[in-house]
């Protein structure tokens, strides 16, 4: 159900989770989501969607259940996009939707939340055009001594660290939103890998094969498992992009998460100013 | 990873959010008539043994302190339930914190079975909604690394004090006598104490008494003279609970 | 560590709280959160 407050005219939206008490109790994602969205909503930051309240009804013999009020926003990013009318987003378009996204980003970064499930489906886009960053299911506070799942992020926006299963942070967050930045401007996703290591290899296929020095020490697949491959250029992949545009896209699409740009920086990169 | 240890707007954030987690105020007998201070420590010590048996991630057992704390705050409890508020405890910390968390079967087993699975997962959802679903609360351990980032003392030694100070900070959170204090506070007074604690060296001299206080006063904007109270305190518990573990 | 408790008195416990949060949350949003269904107008005009 969605419901229009009568007084602000706001819509809110329900988002219900079914547990069966036999198991242990709420699941991680619903707990994580909530506690960090309670977290973040003091600040009530403009691109991260709101979350309005939490109500757990009494559990019956077998099932719990949990409602999640959540602001209502009509669509997401890859309905935005298809709905968009060939040639595609006019750039101003496309740069302003970049903008807010990597506004929400250094916000949760700033807060030191991964959110490691960015993909379009979880960018919403209001009718006014303003994005909001959802579903934080998977999303983690980070701390510097923490055990990560290894695998996190939809495939055709996972970043190369985790495709390889070695240490990750909030550099995840930024290559999936490189892949989103792409897709703005093809209206289809850039990597479509079909399983992981076809995933890395469709992505050297863009950006090379990454130097020994670069690869990883302890990772399982060795660097040798990949044919030899010189970086393309990128307008061969993006062609509607701009000269600032791609610049910023490969330092997105930087191998190295030590070496790609972080959120922050990203807003002051120069493709916004262009 | 430099993005979040680097960026002076982090630690900013975590000052600005920490006050919202910290209990409404002293509940022994005001809101808590059956519960008294030794209670706590027992169930505190106990909670505290489960995570050492299980090897839990550090931040697990001083965060379901902090819920316990501010559950005890709101909702008077009778004492012969304070062990299983202990157990909802642990079982939401490591849902938050963990990447394996704490299973139910597991957490009634070591209260010896004194609680069910099923009193544990229905109280989950007591704990969770008299806490607001607010789990995301921000422990001491949270700003240890970003004091000994601004700390100038090699990787060795910053290896000693961090493990010394995560141990102080869980020995906080057994006395109640701390439940007020804003985790900034405390973590400044552990690393205050751990340093203090580790004989100086001849690289930092200079770094000792009170230019260390006013370093340290400064990363977390605390009140000098506050600081230095919460580590004497904090240096009198660990003297206290070495003489106890000695004498047991 | 302190007594065993009742059960049936933990029961209810749990009950009474639950039942005041359930009643809070249907009267702050006109929703039966239980059986996922709208109540009678209030603040918020539902659709599915």
């Amino acid at each position: 159900y969605k419901a229009r407050d009568r007084d602000s005219g706001q819509f809110v939206a329900l988002k219900s989770v079914r547990v069966q008490t036999n198991q242990d109790g709420l699941p991680l994602s619903t707990v994580r989501e909530v506690a960090l969205l309670k977290r973040l909503e003091q600040f009530d930051h403009p691109n991260i969607v709101r979350l309005m309240d939490v109500c757990a009804t009494l559990r019956t013999d077998q099932e719990t259940k949990v409602t999640l009020v959540f602001e209502h926003v009509d669509q997401d990013l890859r309905t935005y996009l298809e709905k968009v009318p060939a040639p595609g987003l006019p750039i101003q378009q496309i740069r302003d939707l970049m903008q807010q996204l990597l506004c929400g980003l250094t916000f949760l970064h700033s807060n030191r939340v991964l959110h490691r499930d960015l993909k379009p489906e979880n960018i919403l886009v209001t009718s006014r055009g303003q994005v909001k960053l959802a579903d934080f299911g998977l999303a983690r506070i980070y701390s510097c001594h923490m055990v990560l799942t290894p695998v996190v992020v939809t495939l055709w926006y996972r970043s190369p660290e985790v495709l390889l299963q070695t240490t990750y942070a909030t550099p995840v967050d930024i290559w999936s939103t490189g892949c989103i930045f792409a897709e703005m401007f093809r209206r289809k996703p850039l990597f479509c890998g079909e399983s992981e290591v076809d995933q890395l290899g469709k992505i050297f296929a863009v950006i090379g094969l990454p130097s020994e020095e670069e690869w990883p020490n302890d990772v399982t697949l060795s660097r040798q498992n990949f044919s030899p491959q010189n970086p393309q250029p990128i307008t061969d992949c993006v062609p509607e992009i701009s000269e600032k545009g791609a610049e910023l896209l490969l330092e997105m699409l930087t191998f190295d998460p030590l070496k790609r740009i972080s959120a922050l920086n990203a807003l002051d990169h120069p493709f916004f100013t262009e | 990873d430099p993005n979040i240890y680097c960026d002076e707007r982090v630690l900013q954030s975590l000052l600005t959010v920490e006050d919202r987690y910290v209990p409404q105020g002293p509940y022994f007998k005001r809101v808590q008539k059956d519960i008294q201070p030794f209670m706590r420590r027992m169930v505190a010590t106990w909670m505290l043994e489960v995570c050492e048996e299980e090897k839990c991630e550090e931040d697990i057992f001083p965060l379901a302190m902090n819920y316990l704390d501010r559950f005890l705050a709101a909702v008077p409890t009778r004492k012969c339930f304070l062990q299983l508020l202990g157990a909802v405890c642990l079982f939401l910390a490591s849902k938050l914190k963990a990447c394996q968390s704490l299973s139910a079967r597991k957490l009634c087993m070591y209260t010896d079975n004194s609680i069910t699975s099923q009193q544990l997962l229905e109280w989950e959802l007591v704990v969770l909604s008299k806490l607001k679903w607010n789990l995301a609360a921000i422990t001491p351990l949270d700003f240890i690394e970003h004091i000994l980032h601004k700390l100038p003392f090699p990787e060795d030694r910053q290896t000693l004090i961090r493990k010394h100070a995560q141990t102080f900070i869980a020995l906080c959170a057994t006395d109640h006598s701390f439940t007020m204090y804003p985790p900034s506070m405390i973590a400044t007074g552990c690393v205050g104490a751990a340093v203090c604690g580790l004989q100086p060296n001849q690289s930092n001299q200079n770094l000792w008494g009170d230019n260390l206080m006013e370093l340290l006063a400064k990363i977390t904007h605390t009140e000098v003279d506050c600081l230095k109270s919460c580590q004497e305190q904090i240096e009198q518990l660990l003297t206290s609970s070495l003489k106890e573990s000695q004498q047991q | 560590l302190f007594g065993s408790g009742d059960r049936e008195e933990l029961a209810r416990e749990v009950e009474d709280q639950m039942r005041d949060m359930e009643k809070a949350s249907k009267e702050k949003w006109n929703y039966d959160f239980a059986k996922n269904e709208p109540l009678a107008p209030g603040n918020y005009e539902w659709q599915e």
